[in-house]
């Protein structure tokens, strides 16, 4: 059987608004290493790649590979009904499972709520990601990263981003105009949170749909810090850690300059 | 818009 239980369930549902404006049908791959999912956008431009290592668990089980096919917007239903100090249980059985039982506890043990939800079918691509060396890692606060997307999406579709020796340069233009917004690395770090890390071997100058970034950033709270992973001729990477135990990491594909 | 690329572009299906 597969059962798997978090102490804060504040965690999966961080996880689950992170990834459900992406991917509404997902495939949870459960192992006794860890639970992943992987997941397109309906237009295959984004993937969401999502890894919750077994330790993030207070109990795990799992004694053979099961595939969950969740529907995230039923999952977000019972998730809306957890505390995010609940308890929450996932058990599954092990093979071919139609349904996946969820069952939250209050924190002083007073309250369980138990939830059946019902698996779909999922017919998707899963794509192999390569190992890939990147030409630029910047690394800088979630927060920082949330607001200069959303202020960006003011003045345009699409964000230029273009990364030199000590900088990062976020440009956006449309009928209003061109904003740019430059990060300059931290000479001094107080707070790693806060700080802005550019590790350059190339520059790299690439432009990319604000809608999507806009929806990676629903993983802000998974994590004060971002790592943005730029290559020319590549997908963005976009990637949260969650704790010490996993990460979610997003993938973009870019748009060709005209 | 046409000017957008495709994952499948750059990576290979399972």
């Amino acid at each position: 059987m597969f059962e798997a239980k978090l102490q804060q369930g504040g965690l999966l549902k961080k996880i689950l608004e992170s990834v459900k404006d992406l991917v509404v049908d997902g495939l949870w791959d459960c192992d006794g290493a860890a639970i992943t999912l992987q997941g397109m956008d309906s237009s295959h431009v984004a993937l969401v790649e999502m890894l919750l290592r077994a330790e993030a668990f207070e109990h795990y089980r799992c004694d053979r590979n099961v595939t969950l096919g969740m529907n995230h917007n039923h999952l977000s239903k019972i998730l809306k009904c957890a505390n995010n100090d609940d308890i929450v249980i996932l058990k599954a059985a092990d093979q071919n499972p139609d349904s996946c039982s969820l069952i939250l506890e209050s924190k002083n043990g007073e309250k369980t709520s138990d939830f059946v939800v019902s698996l779909v079918r999922i017919d998707t691509d899963q794509l192999g990601i390569p190992e890939t060396e990147y030409s630029a890692h910047v690394k800088m606060s979630s927060g920082e990263f949330q607001r200069i997307c959303r202020d960006l999406s003011q003045f345009g579709d699409a964000v230029q981003i273009t990364c030199s020796k000590q900088d990062v340069k976020f440009s956006s233009s449309g009928e209003t105009g061109k904003a740019n917004i430059t990060l300059t690395h931290s000479a001094t770090v107080d707070k790693e949170e806060e700080s802005v890390t550019v590790d350059l071997k190339e520059p790299v100058d690439l432009t990319f749909a604000l809608r999507f970034l806009n929806l990676f950033t629903k993983a802000t709270p998974i994590s004060d810090t971002v790592t943005l992973s730029l290559s020319q001729e590549a997908p963005l990477v976009v990637e949260y850690k969650i704790g010490d135990s996993g990460h979610i990491r997003y993938f973009l594909a870019p748009k060709i300059q005209e | 818009p046409s000017n957008q690329t495709k994952l499948h572009s750059f990576f290979s299906q399972k």
